[in-house]
């Protein structure tokens, strides 16, 4: 996180906004109760209070406009700068302007959420400045992500109360949510939820976030998952691409999405079923395809089922222990994928690379193998 | 009829990178016609951006940095206003 330089915050807590004109894409409602959640968020983490006023000049105010709207920073028209703030100060300190040329949405993932990007100008209002941190809500570029379920980062959660403290009036009984940190790929302790090749690329998935790894270059690319799938849940179970189908299947639980290429599939999600595994099957630990064989090998606790997808039906003889199949591999598989020729199991913060074809265990190696730091 | 013509891509896409830096990265203003000094100015706010997104720090506008900059985004800038 990162704090405006000087002493740009507010020396009281009680703090007062105004909403000074509507944007014609939402109902009133739906502006003042976006508002209203998006200010609550910074409240329920700090001591500062927020009142509404209805004439007069408030210490935030709100406002829509386009283009040049008089404070020496003109809006561009769609998309570009969707909003900008000021941090604590006289004046125009703490207003928060939104470009009305963009179209903003109430909780559809279309356009932009304004819960989300008002709760990421009122961090600006409050004295904070743009984080690095890809999860954090202050980061510059727009991100969509469910405001229902929505709940402050562990960045922004430090940044604000480097400014405030904390909150120190808050509910025993009503414990708030764990704020959520962005998984770091050098954590030696990190445990991948999925792995899955997409069209040569390496997919690392963990909570709400994955890494695109492109092997031929030294890049690799944190996302937040909805940044690309607004649908897809995060903590997700496994990830498998189908060459036949030219598909990446996503799995969580009993539901299965589907991407072709960065798309995704029509038709989804469906049923875990539809691989034919036993109905007790409700969860999967990883899939991993063999390219080898042309089947999907299914992680079941400490069992292996092997989906033939020409016959659409699990393989007869299964399923088998996972150190039948994989002898040497001993602890429970979190995540799995095939690279040139070798299967790598994932289980804990360790990786286990074994042959392709002879299911040799040939080495184990740490879990951040393909994710340099 | 007849349409406007475009500006050649590449024109299209410096003027984006120095509207985006000189709004979100303090590049300043054009003033003078010394070539090198703006691209040496331009280059070293190019990396103070890639830097922030983490993106390989060249210097240079290459195809990622440019699909960074047209991700819609906060217009308060991202260093020290």
């Amino acid at each position: 996180y990162s704090t405006f330089q000087g002493d740009y915050k507010w020396k009281k807590h009680d703090l007062t906004y105004r909403i000074e004109n509507y944007t014609p894409d939402m109902s009133v409602a739906e502006v003042d109760d976006s508002i209203k959640r998006a200010l609550q968020l910074w409240a329920d983490v700090t001591p500062l209070r927020f009142t509404r006023i209805y004439s007069g000049t408030a210490d935030i105010m709100i406002s829509f406009s386009v283009g040049d709207h008089r404070d020496g920073y003109p809006f561009d028209g769609p998309n570009g700068f969707l909003a900008h703030a000021f941090p604590p100060f006289e004046g125009l300190g703490g207003d928060a302007h939104f470009d009305d040329d963009e179209t903003f949405f109430y909780r559809s993932p279309q356009g932009y959420n304004l819960f989300l990007v008002a709760a990421h100008e009122f961090g600006h209002s409050l004295g904070l400045e743009h984080s690095q941190d890809p999860g954090a809500l202050m980061y510059p570029t727009y991100v969509y992500r469910n405001s229902d379920t929505f709940v402050l980062p562990k960045d922004d959660v430090d940044g604000i109360q480097s400014l405030y403290g904390p909150n120190t009036d808050f509910d025993p009984n009503d414990p708030k949510p764990t704020p959520p940190v962005t998984p770091n790929k050098c954590d030696s302790k990190l445990v991948l939820d999925a792995v899955t090749m997409l069209r040569g690329e390496i997919m690392f998935f963990k909570g709400g976030f994955f890494w695109r790894s492109y092997p031929l270059s030294a890049t690799v690319e944190q996302h937040l998952i909805t940044s690309f799938w607004p649908e897809i849940p995060e903590h997700i179970d496994a990830a498998f691409e189908s060459p036949l189908e030219d598909k990446v299947f996503i799995i969580k639980g009993e539901k299965v999405w589907a991407l072709y290429g960065y798309e995704m599939a029509q038709g989804y999600p469906k049923s875990l079923s539809m691989f034919r595994l036993p109905k007790k099957v409700q969860k999967v630990d990883a899939v991993l395809y063999d390219e080898t064989s042309y089947k999907v090998l299914f992680f079941v606790d400490n069992q292996i089922y092997s989906y033939n997808e020409e016959k659409r039906r699990v393989e007869k003889g299964y399923p088998k222990p996972v150190e039948e199949v994989f002898p040497g591999m001993t602890g429970k598989v979190t995540a799995a994928f095939q690279y040139k020729g070798f299967n790598y199991l994932f289980s804990g913060s360790k990786m286990f690379e074994f042959g392709a074809h002879n299911k040799n265990l040939l080495r184990v190696l740490n879990n951040n193998y393909f994710l340099p730091c | 009829y007849t349409s406007p013509i475009a500006p050649p891509a590449d024109k299209d896409t410096e003027s984006i990178a120095v509207n985006y830096l000189t709004q979100l990265y303090g590049l300043p203003k054009q003033t003078g016609s010394n070539a090198e000094k703006r691209s040496s100015a331009v280059s070293l706010r190019l990396k103070e951006m890639q830097q922030f997104f983490g993106l390989a720090i060249t210097g240079k506008l290459d195809e990622e940095t440019l699909n960074v900059m047209k991700k819609p985004r906060c217009g308060v800038p991202d260093v020290a206003a």
